[in-house]
């Protein structure tokens, strides 16, 4: 409880920092391997010319995935959570100090590949978006439901390979909306680009009402 | 610290009971959506007739894969967790008492699809076995080590989707070796059948042996 709560004080500073600032700022979370960073990579790429675009990279160890967004184009601080599962608000009350953020601008946060515990521990974005991707298989919205029910976007990924996989997505996303009627959803392939419009111009609306 | 030395006791009194009872058991681990499931499935059905199987299964919610191991036609119990994160030696202690387990039987744990926290919590098993599926990105053992580290063998899931991703199986296998210098490793693909028998043959050679 005291963790939790402690967090929601972190999370609070945090999201008023970024309103005053005007930076759009979400959560990326999904299993290991679903494609966040590939999704970054091509979201930066799309976007950089139009906005300031920075990433936050949650991991266990290494600097791969910072080192990926960097070549993409963006500005990317690695943390490293050692033993941690998830990244928690303190660690961003510190890391947006350390990297460079103008205002005006889109943060993303990659949390660490973890489809159960980051669901709990708000970092004081303004949106969570969770990543399936269609090699996991079309129940996972109903076998982790407090992942799914904490998500404000779900964005199936990898739909190129729904060639090759059982995988109903009809199915999966009336699972998704039935454990959060609100969830709006996305169907993309990060890696050929296939969809990726409507995810880009969510972005986009976002940070024009901002 | 408390916690964690409290599991170890349950633990060892789980193992206890195994080793009197001549029970080998198998603790699967891998990040949601890896095949874990399917993998269960395809060993029962090749293995049904010539030795008891056990399952106990654990996920936040759903009966869903205990459902799929029943059809497949060995005992399961499903332990629901809620918000947990990781099956627990205690939970172990219960459930064993509950499932039918022969003596000279096979017992599979599934634990809860998460590549991080179930590492940290021995249920008594004998081995470990964490699944990787090549959807997932070669560099996973670097990432997630706890895991690869805890790890007695790791098998490459899903082969029969190599050619339609980006994953190097020699490079996965090295990370993973670079980390835990003396895990096995299988390839294979739980859903066509490909490279099963080198991971039949490993379970039936611990089954003789106990
Ligand atoms: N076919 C296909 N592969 C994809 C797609 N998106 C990602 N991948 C592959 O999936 C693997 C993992 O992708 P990443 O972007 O590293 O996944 P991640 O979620 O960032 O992984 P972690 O940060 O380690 O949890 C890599 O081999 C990617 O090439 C996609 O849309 N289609
Ligand atoms: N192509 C292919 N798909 C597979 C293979 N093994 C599993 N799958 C698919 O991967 C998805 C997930 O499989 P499951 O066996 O349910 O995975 P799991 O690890 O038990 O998932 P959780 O228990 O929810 O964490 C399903 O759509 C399966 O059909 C395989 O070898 N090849
Ligand atoms: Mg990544
Ligand atoms: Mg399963």
């Amino acid at each position: 409880e005291d963790v939790m709560s402690s967090n929601e004080v972190y999370a609070q500073q945090n999201r008023e920092y970024f309103n005053k600032q005007k930076i759009f700022t979400v959560n990326l979370l999904s299993s290991p391997g679903s494609g966040k960073t590939t999704l970054l990579e091509k979201t930066i790429r799309l976007l950089k010319n139009s906005v300031s675009v920075a990433v936050i990279e949650g991991d266990q160890q290494t600097e791969l995935d910072a080192d990926r967004i960097r070549s993409a184009g963006a500005n990317a601080l690695q943390i490293n959570t050692g033993a941690g599962c998830h990244l928690d608000a303190h660690q961003i009350s510190h890391a947006i100090k350390e990297i460079e953020l103008d205002s005006n601008s889109l943060l993303m946060i990659e949390n660490v590949g973890n489809l159960v515990c980051p669901s709990m521990f708000n970092l004081g974005e303004h949106f969570k978006v969770v990543i399936l991707s269609v090699t996991e298989g079309d129940d996972k919205p109903l076998k982790y439901p407090h992942m799914f029910h904490a998500a404000d976007i779900v964005v199936f990924n990898k739909t190129d390979l729904l060639p090759y996989v059982d995988f109903d997505i009809e199915k999966s996303q009336s699972y998704a909306k039935q454990i959060n009627p609100k969830v709006i959803t996305f169907e993309l392939s990060a890696k050929t680009g296939e969809g990726m419009t409507d995810w880009i111009d969510w972005l986009k609306l976002n940070l024009t009402n901002k």
